[in-house]
């Protein structure tokens, strides 16, 4: 999960 | 294959085809009434003159914030949330480049081999400084053939959604999941290309680009690896942390 800190936070953001 | 109603197939065209629209970075009315011009001489010298590691870091900021546009789209997708998150991941790491490659043939003119970059349109020798003109071939090539195919925004949305459903990536934990979504979502493109009365050829002619798509991502991990052996510490400070994560 560390690896993709990015991609996991942009996934779990709400989609606006 | 799954059985799917002509019904559901409309529905999830039109799913599709409307996350494609809310996050494609430019609409093409957009860039018309923008009346972008070319980069004129002096310009395009200013970008052949700058230092390739400059010319790098700018290219890689413009790939990483198409690429979240290419997330935005991806979380749209009907089942793709549903997916666990290492398989989400996984198709993004493979998949979301491949994406921004199709997305390009939106904002490519073929008239004068032109791509928009950078508030203009610019041919591939404003590239020149990336030391990577094989490369940057490859790309203004790949866009032309698949312009001249002259997709609806829709056919690209589902061809998109297909090429991102790739149920062949590895590591995938729940490869026969993502094959059912990565099924119905070609069974949606048939059904479009059919509806749009496009010739035969069209499809066959996409599954060709999926191979030209993993050469191009190829090519850049190359080249990305070649630049990171000689800059190493403006790829670990100056690169976007998104783009590391992903080409890393």
């Amino acid at each position: 999960k560390e690896k993709h800190k990015i991609l996991h936070q942009l996934l779990q953001n709400s989609t606006s | 294959s799954p059985t799917v109603s002509m019904a559901e197939l409309d529905h999830l065209a039109h799913v599709v085809s409307k996350s494609h629209l809310e996050t494609c970075q430019y609409l093409r009315e957009e860039l018309q009434q923008m009346n972008c011009q070319n980069f004129l001489q002096d310009e395009v010298e200013s970008y052949q003159k700058k230092p390739r590691e400059v010319m790098w870091q700018l290219c890689a900021l413009k790939i990483t914030e198409a690429i979240q546009y290419v997330v935005e789209f991806a979380k749209r997708i009907n089942g793709f949330m549903d997916l666990c998150q290492n398989d989400q991941i996984v198709l993004l790491k493979a998949g979301s480049l491949e994406v921004v490659f199709i997305r390009m043939c939106r904002v490519f003119d073929s008239h004068n081999n032109t791509i928009y970059f950078d508030r203009k349109f610019a041919g591939p020798d404003v590239f020149k400084a990336l030391g990577c003109d094989d490369l940057i071939t490859s790309v203004f090539d790949f866009a032309k053939n698949m312009s001249s195919l002259h997709l609806t925004e829709e056919e690209l949305a589902l061809f998109s959604a297909f090429v991102l459903l790739s149920a062949d990536r590895s590591w995938l934990q729940d490869k026969l999941q993502v094959e059912k979504l990565q099924q119905k979502t070609q069974l949606a493109l048939q059904h479009v290309l059919q509806k749009n009365q496009r010739e035969d050829g069209v499809l066959n002619k996409l599954r060709c680009k999926v191979s030209a798509l993993r050469s191009l991502c190829s090519q850049h991990t190359e080249k990305l690896s070649a630049f990171r052996a000689i800059y190493p510490d403006i790829v670990r400070t100056h690169f976007p942390p998104l783009y590391k994560e992903l080409f890393g």
